[in-house]
């Protein structure tokens, strides 16, 4: 089963 | 005040087209430097970056740096009011509530202005890391889009996998599985039609079909699309908007569980 990762934890807020 | 003056008001067009399936609603950041936007898709699993540059445009004049928060849906209602061949002016005074946008037919027979209401949008910019790519790879936009078209038949999942050799995109659901392979053209005689690989590292990752089908909406901005993928992290899918600038989407892959 494969799992949808957040764009936000791979790029941080500025 | 802000003016931006753009003979093929078709850019704008379809740079709207691109994004407004994926976005409700954005701020277009304005700048001595260009028009920048950086938004996430409700669902916080991909990213839209645009970069319209200043000197792209006809025209362009920023004395203030200008957030204009702007609902997709009525930015597109005003979009339908322009002809093709039209000449658009985005137009804003300093602190401005609302944007004008002007257009002239070639002929300047027909000025038309419509002024749209600006939202005030919580903006939240990622700072998004240098990156070197493991996988560069660069194919015509229309194959890209029939690829995902295709394979998202299969499944709700697309595997891309790229090695020196060419890239291969999988799926596979109920009704079976299905493989698309491209090499590298052998000869470049037609640039656009060209596929491309640069390969450091072979990588192989997983992502969501319904967020690629989003991103190919911007086809008909570029002959040319751009992928760059590492293990583990984002795949960026760039299309170039002629000599203006160019609109990035950044989808984070699947993992297994």
């Amino acid at each position: 089963k494969m799992a949808q990762r957040s764009i936000t934890s791979f790029f941080t807020k500025s | 005040m802000f003016e931006a003056r753009l003979v093929q008001s078709s850019i704008f067009k379809k740079v709207l087209e691109a994004i407004k399936e994926l976005l409700n609603e954005a701020t277009f950041d304005c700048s001595d430097s260009g028009i920048q936007l950086q938004a996430m898709d409700s669902s916080h699993v991909s990213l839209v970056s645009l970069n319209l540059r200043s000197d792209g445009f006809d025209q362009y004049r920023c004395d203030r740096n200008l957030s204009m928060g702007i609902n997709l849906a009525s930015m597109t209602k005003i979009m339908k009011c322009a002809g093709n061949d039209d000449i658009m002016t985005m137009k804003a005074q300093d602190n401005a509530d609302s944007v004008t946008f002007m257009f002239e037919s070639p002929n300047q027979e027909k000025m038309s202005d419509y002024e749209m209401k600006l939202m005030n949008l919580d903006q939240e910019h990622l700072g998004i890391p240098e990156t070197d790519y493991s996988c560069v790879i660069k194919l015509p936009s229309a194959e890209f889009a029939r690829i995902c078209r295709d394979l998202s038949q299969f499944g709700e999942s697309v595997v891309i996998s790229c090695t020196k050799e060419g890239v291969k995109f999988s799926a596979a659901g109920d009704i079976g599985s299905a493989n698309i392979k491209l090499a590298q053209t052998a000869n470049v005689d037609k640039e656009d039609e060209a596929v491309s690989i640069e390969m450091q590292e072979k990588v192989s990752l997983t992502f969501a079909c319904r967020y690629l089908n989003y991103f190919t909406k911007a086809t008909p901005l570029s002959p040319q699309v751009c992928l760059s993928m590492s293990a583990e992290v984002p795949l960026v899918v760039e299309y170039k908007i002629g000599e203006i600038g160019h609109i990035r989407y950044y989808l984070a892959p699947k993992i297994e569980e």
